[in-house]
C-alpha cells in the first residue's frame, strides 16, 4: 500500500537528502513525524528554527 | 477392409514423408540462407583488420565497412588477476548502458564468469570500458583498475585462445597496472540465437512444462504478440509443425519453423518486451532487439543491467535491487534461507542502507509479469478479477482467530525490522493477524518535527519514501507507466488544476511496516473520494513497468487538506495487491494537526 501526496506547485521545498536519493531512483527509509520539507513561503522569507527540527 | 486400411495408412506415411522431406528441404534452404549470412558477418568481424592485405583485401574492404558491424557479441568476463585479497566485482559500460558481474569470494583472483550479450550496431558504439571494484564493509565499492577495448578490433583479431588478457590501469595513475583481466567475446550465431529465442518465447505458453504446444497454447502467444494474424494462418503454421499430426509439436519443432517464418513474414510486428515498433524490412536486427530485450525483460542474463554509469552499477544491487521490493514477505516465514536475496533502502536515520530479505524466485515472477508486455498480456483480462480475489481471500484469512499464530513468525521474521517496544499493546493483545497488522503505536514513539510550526511537512507514514519536485520529475526517475497523470492520479472529482506540475511525494508502505498513515501538514479535511480500481502490487517492479499503470488504476481513496502554509495538499491512500483494504479515522470538515492519526491500511480487498 502506499500514500501519495501532492503538493501543489511551488508550495513546499522538499529536504535536499530526499529529493536527492530520489533522483538515484534509491527509496529513503523515514518513520512517520520526519521532517519532510518546508513551505516555500517560510522558505522565502528565511528557513524557519530549524535547529528544533530533529529528524526523528 | 484391411487391406484398405493398409493402403490408407501407408499413403498417410508416404504424404507425410512427402511434407517432412519438403519442410527438411525447405528449412535447409533457409538455414543455408542465414548461415551465409552469419559467414558475412563473421567474416566482417574476424577478418576486417582494416590492414587489407593479400588475395582477400576486397573482402576485408568490404568486411571494415561499419554495415557489419552487426549482431549479438557475447562478452564475457572470465575472471581477473589482482594485487591484493578482496571481494570483486567488475561492470561493462557499453554504449548507454552498464552491466555488472557478481561480487567474487575474497581473493587476489575473482572469477566471474559472468556473460552479457551486447547489441552492435552499426555506427554504434564500440569500445566497452571494464571496471574493476572492490567491495568491503570498510571501502564499499572502491574503482581500483579500469581497461578500454574496442570491440570492433578484438572481434577482428586472431586469437590463439578463446580469450584475451588486458591490463587494469590505476584511475588516478593510469600508466600503473593494478591487475589483469581474462575476456572472452564471440559474435553470436543468429541462426541459434533466433532459435533459441523462439524456443524461450514458446516455452512462455508451455504451462505444463512438457516440452510440447498445443494449438490453443501456441494462439495465446500469437495473440499475447498483439499479432492480428488471422486463425487460418495460425492453424496453417501449427499444422507445418506438426508433422505427425497429434495435435501437439514440440518446443523446437516449432522453433525452427518460427525462426523460418519470421524470415519470410514476420509474426511479431513489434517487440512485445519494449514495444518498439519492428522494421519489416530488417529481420535479423529485429530478432536481436527481440533478444535482447527478452533478455533483459525475463533478468535471464548473469550479468545484471540497465544502469547509466559503472559508478551507478557499482551500486546496482542498492539502485536496480532496491525497487525490488516484495509482497511475498506476507507469506511469512516464506523467504529464507539460500532462496533470499538482498533489497537495499537509504535509512535516512542511521544513513546507512538497509538490508532487507526478498525471494529471488519471487522477484523474477513479478518482473516476468509486470516489466514486460507479454507477461501482462498473458495474465490478460483475468488479472483484476484474481488480484481482487487474492486480496479478498487474505483479508478473510488474515482475520480469523486462527491467523493470530502467524504473528510471533511474522515478528520473528522481521524481527530487525519491527520494534516491539513501540507497539502500544502487546502481543497477546491481538486476536486476529490483521489487528496486528494495524497495530497503533505508543504515544511520543515518533516524534513529530517542529511540532509547533506549521511551515514544516512531516512524513506521512513508516515507509521508503520518494520524492520529486514536478511529475516530470517522478517519471523520469521512478514511474514508468505510460499512462500516469496527476489528473488520472486524484480523479475527475478532485479538481486538479492547482496540483499539475506540483511536487509528488510518494510514501511506499513495506509488509513490516506500520501500516497507519498520518497527516503530513495541518489543516482542515476535504471531501473524501473513493476510486474503484484493481490491487496491483505498488511496488517499484510495477511502479517501473510501463505497461502497469498502479497509482492511476489501483483502487484507492483520495482526499484534500486545505492549510494556510501550502495551500491545498493532496493525499492519496492507495491499496495494493492483499493490502486493499483503507480506512480513514478523520472526517471531511475535521481540523487535523500534523503527526495526527489520519487512518491504516489493511488485508482485505
Amino acid at each position: 500500500s502506499t500514500v501519495i501526496c501532492v503538493f501543489e506547485k511551488n508550495a513546499i521545498e522538499i529536504d535536499k537528502d530526499l529529493l536527492e536519493n530520489s533522483a538515484r531512483s534509491l527509496e529513503t527509509l523515514v518513520s512517520v513525524g520526519m521532517k519532510l520539507g518546508v513551505s516555500k513561503k517560510a522558505y522565502d522569507h528565511g528557513l524557519p528554527n530549524l535547529e528544533r527540527c530533529a529528524l526523528q | 477392409g484391411n487391406e484398405n486400411s493398409k493402403e490408407s495408412s501407408s499413403s498417410s506415411l508416404e504424404r507425410k514423408e512427402s511434407r517432412r522431406s519438403r519442410l527438411k528441404q525447405k528449412l535447409r534452404v533457409e538455414r543455408h540462407h542465414l548461415r551465409n549470412r552469419l559467414r558475412h558477418l563473421r567474416s566482417g568481424t574476424r577478418n576486417g583488420n582494416g590492414n587489407g592485405s593479400g588475395s582477400d583485401s576486397s573482402s576485408h574492404k568490404k568486411l571494415l565497412d561499419a554495415d557489419h558491424f552487426a549482431g549479438i557479441a557475447l562478452l564475457t568476463l572470465i575472471r581477473g588477476e589482482m594485487k591484493f585479497r578482496d571481494k570483486w566485482l567488475a561492470c561493462v559500460s557499453f554504449g548507454e548502458q552498464t552491466f555488472r558481474t557478481q561480487i567474487s569470494d575474497s581473493t587476489d583472483k575473482p572469477v566471474w564468469n559472468s556473460e552479457k550479450k551486447l547489441l552492435l550496431e552499426k555506427n554504434g558504439p564500440e569500445v566497452a570500458r571494464i571496471s574493476v571494484f572492490e567491495t568491503n564493509k570498510l571501502s564499499s565499492n572502491k574503482l581500483i583498475g579500469y581497461c578500454e577495448i574496442n570491440l570492433l578490433e578484438f572481434l577482428t583479431r586472431d586469437l590463439d585462445s578463446d580469450y584475451e588478457i588486458f591490463d587494469l590501469l590505476d584511475p588516478s595513475t593510469p600508466n600503473v597496472v593494478v591487475g589483469k583481466i581474462h575476456i572472452s567475446c564471440s559474435v553470436e550465431d543468429p541462426v541459434e540465437t533466433e532459435k533459441g529465442f523462439a524456443r524461450r518465447i514458446l516455452s512462455i505458453v508451455d504451462y505444463n512444462g512438457d516440452g510440447q504446444l498445443s494449438f490453443p497454447e501456441f494462439s495465446e502467444l500469437i495473440n499475447a504478440f498483439g499479432n492480428q494474424v488471422a486463425v487460418a494462418k495460425k492453424e496453417e503454421l501449427f499444422k507445418e509443425a506438426d508433422l505427425n499430426g497429434d495435435g501437439v509439436v514440440s518446443l523446437d519443432e516449432l522453433a525452427s519453423l518460427l525462426a523460418v517464418q519470421q524470415e519470410r513474414e514476420p509474426i511479431m510486428t513489434c517487440c512485445p518486451v519494449c514495444g518498439e515498433i519492428l522494421e519489416a524490412s530488417d529481420k535479423l536486427n529485429n530478432m536481436i532487439h527481440l533478444t535482447l530485450c527478452f533478455d533483459e525483460g525475463t533478468g535471464n542474463q548473469v550479468m545484471t543491467g540497465g544502469f547509466l554509469t559503472d559508478k551507478e552499477a557499482s551500486y546496482g544491487w542498492m539502485f536496480k535491487l532496491s525497487e525490488w521490493a516484495h509482497f511475498s514477505s506476507y507469506d511469512v516465514g516464506l523467504n529464507k534461507g539460500s532462496s533470499a536475496s538482498h533489497v537495499l533502502v537509504f535509512d535516512r536515520r542511521t544513513k546507512r542502507l538497509v538490508e532487507e530479505l526478498i525471494d529471488g524466485k519471487i522477484v523474477l515472477s513479478m518482473r516476468a509479469i509486470y516489466q514486460s508486455k507479454v507477461g501482462l498480456g498473458l495474465v490478460g483480462k483475468g488479472a483484476k478479477e484474481i488480484l481482487q480475489s487474492i486480496s479478498e481471500k487474505q483479508g478473510r484469512k488474515m482475520n480469523s482467530l486462527e491467523s493470530a499464530k502467524d504473528i510471533p513468525k511474522f515478528v520473528e521474521f522481521f524481527k530487525d525490522q519491527i520494534n516491539l517496544a513501540d507497539v502500544k499493546h502487546p502481543l497477546e493483545h491481538f486476536k486476529t493477524f490483521n489487528e496486528f497488522f494495524v497495530r497503533e503505536l505508543k504515544p511520543g514513539v515518533r516524534p513529530i518535527a517542529c511540532m509547533e510550526d506549521d511551515n514544516v511537512a512531516i512524513c506521512a507514514a513508516d515507509c521508503r519514501l520518494t520524492a520529486f519536485t514536478c511529475v516530470d520529475d517522478s517519471l523520469r526517475f521512478w514511474i514508468k507507466g505510460r499512462k500516469f497523470s496527476i489528473q488520472g492520479l486524484l480523479g475527475q472529482e478532485i479538481s486538479s488544476s492547482a496540483f499539475i506540475d506540483g511536487t509528488l511525494v510518494i510514501f511506499r508502505l513495506a509488509p513490516q511496516d506500520y501500516h497507519r498513515f498520518h497527516v503530513p501538514v495541518t489543516g482542515t479535511v476535504g471531501k473524501f473520494v473513493s476510486i474503484p480500481g484493481c490491487l496491483y502490487t505498488v511496488n517499484p517492479i510495477a511502479i517501473n513497468s510501463k505497461y502497469c499503470n498502479v497509482f492511476t488504476e489501483n483502487k484507492r481513496v483520495v482526499t484534500t487538506i486545505s492549510t494556510a502554509e501550502f495551500g491545498k495538499v493532496a493525499f492519496v491512500a492507495i491499496g495494493a495487491t492483499m493490502v486493499g483494504s483503507i480506512t480513514f479515522l478523520k472526517k471531511t470538515g475535521d481540523y487535523v494537526k500534523k503527526g495526527d492519526e489520519f487512518g491504516y491500511f489493511s488485508f482485505g480487498g
